[in-house]
């Protein structure tokens, strides 16, 4: 591992904005 | 709780569709994978908005996909 992936899945938690929309709209 | 249709998400700035979509999916997937649940959605909420709203109106796509999450999630964590 080169530790970029580490973090992935970006978790989703009910009424947490979701991380993994800085991928979509930064 | 209303149908999330695609006229509704697409009224929605984009960084908030895939925030209702989660909210959509999260509960559905919790029963199944209590624990997975946050991983699971997100890996989930990486599909297309379409794909993901046909997801929710049909259980079995949901389920089969589901699946497919965590076979996917159990190999990468296999790699790490």
């Amino acid at each position: 591992s080169n530790g970029s992936s580490i973090n992935w899945p970006p978790e989703f938690h009910p009424g947490v904005p979701w991380k993994g929309l800085q991928n979509i709209d930064p | 709780q209303e149908p999330l249709t695609a006229s509704r998400l697409a009224a929605a700035p984009l960084h908030e569709q895939k925030q209702m979509i989660g909210e959509r999916l999260y509960p559905l997937i919790h029963d199944v994978h209590t624990q997975l649940a946050g991983k699971i959605t997100g890996m989930l909420l990486e599909i297309d908005n379409s794909e993901l709203l046909l997801m929710l109106e049909s259980p079995e796509s949901l389920h089969a996909k589901i699946e497919e999450a965590v076979a996917v999630l159990q190999a990468h964590q296999a790699m790490e």
